[in-house]
């Protein structure tokens, strides 16, 4: 969250094109996986995201919280964090 | 730490290196010293050794580049991805790339070379990303003032090479983890509602998105006041907190070190010369009174006239009774002093002088 007191809100899910290239990036979701908002079921654009939090050791909710994109928009290195 | 899918591995362990080119960013010299520690640090710990040649191909190629630069893996402009590395192998194996839109630094300024060198040299030799953030093989770009290997970093690399042939085993930083029942803690404060609490570089606090507590390095909010705290009190009704190190102290605002410090405990707070650190320290709103902890013994400072209450110092047995004659932290909630010696927590009620209840030092981090 990185500020006082930590970020409390819930993100609006704008920033749905960065979560979606992040986990394909990074955790392999395929780009023709649909984005979060066009299903209501479980998808793998999800279980991406829990995947992604579990790593990160943050709250595995499958949803865009704050604090998982606050994480997305850290400097990184651009080698995946799970096996291609 | 993690292996890279299917263990790849250096079947040789003379490995040569070559820095194809440099970034403007620093002087040539720099970057040759840099590259050279960051190829140490895995020497050191492992049976590796690194050459460093001039022309033609080395195991390990190193360039900086922008955008598509021909690998199937285009950079992006600055920020976001700052290198990348391939895994140990012929041709593109083991090379190291670095984003020229990046601007490179030697300094905690962004974007630190030997930091990502040293992690990129990880992906070079075999490992993928730790999930640990203590590690230098942890994905995201924390710079906490220094480079080295932590354990977890040094276990990774000797699970592919074995151990190094240095007689000292070395050993690097364990990062704290939340629910570890021999947790302790170098110091405590609330700080704007919150509690924060402070080990080695880290500091950890409760937070809604994490399971059990947000823990990253202090030097994400005060990079030069990266390690090694040892008291901190929050002053509420003046938002500062001031974060103590050795004779010295800073105050904070937020994330904001305020300009003029660090200053001297000696002479802001007229400690005797034979006072060398401060164990703990807290203030006591409805009195407007500090409590200064160092070693057996307890000062009182008056917020308002700024100055030492006459009488000090006393034993701590005395003023505190059952807590015991040290303190490692302490802070201040809701009127109650929670007093932390070791891996306990006294919550202490300084109107009654009584102890109300004992805790493990870390019950606050739901585990």
């Amino acid at each position: 969250s990185h500020g006082f007191p930590a970020a409390t809100s819930e993100t609006q899910e704008q920033d749905m094109e960065m979560i979606q290239k992040y986990l394909e990036n990074y955790y392999n979701l395929k780009s023709n996986e649909k984005q979060i908002k066009k299903q209501r079921k479980i998808t793998p654009v999800v279980e991406k995201l829990k995947q992604m939090q579990k790593f990160f050791g943050l709250k595995v909710t499958g949803k865009p919280n704050a604090e998982t994109l606050n994480v997305m928009k850290q400097a990184r290195c651009g080698v995946p964090d799970v096996a291609q | 730490f993690v292996l890279t899918e299917g263990n790849p591995r250096w079947e040789h362990t003379n490995l040569t290196y070559r820095i194809e080119n440099y970034t403007p960013d620093l002087p040539g010299a720099v970057v040759d010293n840099t590259i050279e520690k960051a190829f140490q640090l895995w020497s050191n710990v492992s049976p590796l050794t690194f050459t460093k040649v001039f022309k033609g191909q080395a195991d390990i190629m190193i360039s900086f580049a922008w955008r598509d630069h021909g690998d199937n893996s285009p950079f992006d402009g600055p920020g976001e991805v700052l290198a990348h590395a391939f895994q140990p192998g012929p041709g593109l194996g083991g090379d190291v790339h670095f984003d020229e839109d990046e601007r490179w630094t030697n300094d905690f300024t962004d974007y630190n070379l030997y930091h990502v060198a040293a992690h990129e040299l990880g992906h070079s030799l075999g490992l993928a990303h730790s999930s640990d953030i203590g590690a230098l093989m942890f994905p995201s770009y924390i710079f906490s003032g220094d480079v080295q290997l932590s354990q977890d970093d040094i276990n990774g690399i000797q699970a592919i090479y074995g151990p190094s042939k240095n007689p000292t085993l070395p050993t690097g930083p364990q990062t704290p983890r939340v629910c570890d029942s021999k947790l302790t803690f170098d110091a405590i404060t609330t700080i704007r509602g919150e509690v924060m609490f402070f080990k080695d570089k880290f500091y950890m606090r409760v937070n809604s998105f994490y399971p059990e507590a947000e823990l990253n390095f202090i030097a994400v909010f005060w990079p030069n006041l990266a390690n090694g705290l040892q008291a901190a009190y929050e002053v509420a009704h003046r938002d500062e907190v001031r974060l103590f190190k050795g004779n010295q102290y800073w105050a904070v605002r937020g994330q904001d070190v305020l300009p003029g410090y660090p200053r001297s405990i000696y002479r802001s707070f007229g400690f005797p010369r034979s006072v060398k650190n401060i164990d703990a320290a807290v203030f006591q709103e409805d009195t407007g009174k500090t409590y200064f902890f160092v070693a057996h013994h307890y000062w009182r400072y008056d917020e308002y006239k700024r100055s030492m209450d006459a009488g000090y110092p006393k034993m701590i047995a005395d003023g505190f009774p059952g807590i015991g004659n040290k303190v490692d932290a302490v802070f201040q909630k809701n009127g109650f002093f929670y007093f932390f010696r070791g891996t306990r927590q006294y919550k202490f009620d300084p109107k009654t002088k009584r102890i109300l209840t004992l805790e493990r030092a870390n019950s606050w981090f739901n585990c």
